[in-house]
């Protein structure tokens, strides 16, 4: 199943923080559990949140986590991490 | 830099803002900053301004200053990677802040070339460092944390010199990601176009809500002059900064002085293929543009390398070596193989002026958009070849050799430096006019471009967008085209996202997509350049809806005059706006037909707005794809 895919860092664009009550950081790890196969995997699949000036987390994804956040609502993209150069 | 802001018209004695420039903040994101540099030190500056929020936290080795006043640093925790935001690996971000924001430093040169005062666009301007480069790259996670705490600290314009070798979607591109956000809170964003030119649709910065910079030459060129043992003198590029021999020094080919590669390979001196003791005191003539690393390493006196394939600017060599064109490269050889004794001296480099200039350089990434074919990008260019600026003292000075010596301030090209001189001239405008959004800001440093050469820059408009920045008239632009975040959701409607992404993206649960019709596309973004892609061979009749806004003389009149050298008609309805108050809005349409264009062709034509005291010049751009 998904737990023997190969893990890659995503980011799991989100878009604007939402007015109001709202944790990005309690709702990005709550996605990740809904995603990923076991509970245990959030710790090791989360990396970091953006929540200062828009909505967002990293996380290391199998193709079919990706996929399954892709549909969450809420979410605009997920995406795999590249290296961009100096110019 | 010592020259480009004089070339583009923001002279020392420029009118300031002074107090309003030190309010300015500028978000660097790149490899850090070289905190004791010249260039950045507060002498003279007040705290930072109440509006920031940032911190220092530059770790390892850092302190923030009056002029830097904030650090932070990411991905310090890979393997090779420096928890510091001090510039200690590659030099490249102190450079591109220096461009921007640097101070006045007096005589400042690299070994005498490019002498006089180095300065940033808004020397009074504070600095924010966010290093988002490590020796093994920039990654998108952290150029998005980097956007995430520059937005949220307070910067005023975020200059970011680095990106992807392709366009992606928006949503997939941490750069129009973060300058979006940026948009969103008034945060001009300024983006190098890219290094991959002059390839038809290579530019990767393609979101119509940042600017993105082609980069341009100034008309100091540097060239560098070889003068062979029968008295010819041959003149090529580098930036070779040895002082130029008293006498002539022994000429070979590599082929002679290699004794363990095949005659093609030591002719091209390729890497490994010079022998160390046959290349000491001689200079060498290789076939290859980058020979000289190689006799670098082999430890020649000196090298004469071909400029094959072609490119039109100098780097720095660690050893007095100069680039040749093929014809006198060619020269060369011939006087090599019919010379019992060749000799040569190379001189050290010399800056001429170029009556060509402005031009767009090779390298620079060219549209068109392949992302959004009806916005031209890159929108304009700025100076980014041989430019000096502040630099950190590492163990190399090059990116490629080497070279032990230790430098504060060298020449670099790219569109990495064409993009803080944009920083700037928006940091400039925006002391003139605080309230501005970065669309008006954008829009005035666009229509206020100096017009170039189609003739000159391979691309045209797709090289060198709107044209060449000229900060001074950009604080007047008379009218400016704006675009503000629901501008630019229409246009992702337009582009087929669906109106609850959109909802997503923009925090509004009131944001939905307009009926629009058919034809409806981003050519109707109010943006100040007009583009469409048509359909190669098919007559076309293509029209664009704009808005501008007056903020020039609150009673004036606007003609329109469409100039173009095509066969093509275009019409202009109203032909004259006439306006009784300041911010007063007028709407007007282009319409643009013909009976055909080719396979991946291009139509020119610009509409300037004039009344008598400014000008308003847009490109319009129509163009086929295969």
């Amino acid at each position: 199943g998904a737990s023997t895919e190969e893990k890659k860092v995503h980011i799991v664009y989100m878009g604007s923080l939402p007015k109001g009550q709202y944790s990005p950081l309690s709702r990005h790890r709550s996605m990740l559990r809904q995603t990923v196969q076991l509970d245990s995997s959030v710790e090791t699949s989360y990396i970091r949140s953006y929540s200062r000036s828009f909505n967002g987390f990293v996380a290391k994804l199998t193709d079919s986590e990706k996929q399954r956040l892709s549909n969450m609502e809420g979410v605009i993209s997920v995406f795999p991490r590249k290296t961009l150069q100096l110019q | 830099t010592t020259r480009s802001w004089d070339f583009i018209g923001l002279q020392e004695s420029a009118t300031r803002n002074a107090q309003a420039e030190s309010d300015i903040i500028i978000g660097v994101l790149d490899t850090g900053i070289w905190p004791e540099s010249e260039s950045f030190n507060d002498k003279g500056f007040g705290p930072p301004p109440s509006k920031w929020k940032g911190v220092c936290e530059g770790g390892l080795n850092f302190t923030c200053n009056n002029k830097i006043i904030g650090a932070r640093y990411y991905g310090g925790s890979r393997p090779n990677s420096t928890q510091s935001a001090r510039d200690g690996d590659d030099g490249h971000g102190s450079h591109t802040a220096s461009i921007a924001a640097g101070n006045r430093v007096n005589n400042v040169s690299f070994f005498g070339l490019a002498q006089g005062t180095a300065r940033g666009g808004v020397p009074s301007a504070r600095i924010a460092t966010y290093r988002v480069c490590q020796p093994d790259g920039c990654n998108d996670e952290d150029i998005l944390a980097a956007f995430d705490d520059a937005i949220a600290d307070g910067v005023d314009i975020i200059s970011i010199s680095l990106g992807e070798a392709e366009a992606t979607d928006f949503f997939e591109d941490t750069i129009a990601i973060g300058a979006f956000h940026a948009m969103q809170k008034g945060i001009v964003t300024s983006h190098s176009a890219g290094n991959q030119g002059p390839s038809y649709g290579s530019t990767a910065s393609v979101a119509p809500w940042l600017i993105s910079v082609a980069a341009s030459r100034t008309d100091r060129l540097f060239i560098d002059k070889v003068v062979l043992g029968d008295g010819r003198t041959l003149v090529g590029k580098s930036i070779n900064s040895f002082a130029s021999p008293a006498t002539r020094f022994p000429l070979l080919h590599g082929k002679e002085v290699s004794s363990q590669c095949s005659e093609n390979n030591s002719m091209y001196c390729n890497e490994g293929c010079l022998d160390k003791k046959l290349v000491k005191g001689k200079y060498v003539l290789c076939k290859s543009n980058s020979g000289d690393f190689e006799a670098f390493a082999a430890g020649a006196l000196g090298a004469i390398v071909r400029n094959e394939p072609y490119i039109d600017f100098s780097d720095v060599v660690a050893l007095p070596a100069v680039l040749l064109s093929a014809k006198e490269h060619d020269l060369v050889l011939s006087y090599v193989n019919s010379t019992k004794n060749p000799q040569a001296s190379i001189l050290k480099s010399e800056t001429i002026k170029d009556a060509e200039a402005p031009t767009i350089a090779s390298f620079s990434s060219r549209g068109p958009n392949f992302v959004t074919p009806d916005i031209i990008k890159p929108d304009l260019s700025a100076p980014g070849v041989e430019i000096l600026a502040a630099y950190s003292p590492l163990d190399t000075i090059s990116f490629t050799f080497d070279d032990p010596r230790r430098v504060h301030y060298t020449l670099l090209s790219g569109t990495s430096m064409a993009c803080p001189h944009v920083s700037a001239a928006a940091a400039y405008v925006k002391t003139f006019h605080p309230d501005w959004s970065p669309s008006a800001i954008k829009s005035a440093l666009m229509t206020t471009a100096l017009p170039m050469s189609d003739a000159k820059s391979l691309g045209g408009e797709f090289a060198y967008g709107s044209g060449q920045i000229n900060p001074v008239a950009a604080v007047r632009p008379g009218l400016v085209y704006e675009a503000l975040k629901e501008d630019y959701i229409i246009m992702l409607c337009n582009i087929g996202y669906d109106a609850k992404k959109l909802q997503v993206l923009s925090g509004d649960t009131n944001t939905t997509c307009p009926k629009l019709p058919v034809t409806a596309s981003p050519k109707d973004l109010n943006y100040p350049s007009m583009a469409a892609e048509v359909f190669p061979a098919k007559p076309f009749n293509v029209t664009f809806h704009r808005t501008v806004t007056n903020v020039g003389l609150a009673t004036s009149s606007y003609k329109a005059k469409i100039v173009t050298n095509s066969k093509v008609n275009i019409k202009v309805e109203p032909e004259v706006l006439t306006f009784k108050s300041l911010n007063e809005k007028k709407s007007f349409l282009v319409s643009v037909s013909g009976s055909g264009l080719p396979v991946k062709s291009r139509l020119s034509a610009s509409l300037v707005w004039s009344d008598g005291t400014y000008s308003v010049r847009s490109p319009i751009v129509l163009h086929t794809q295969s």
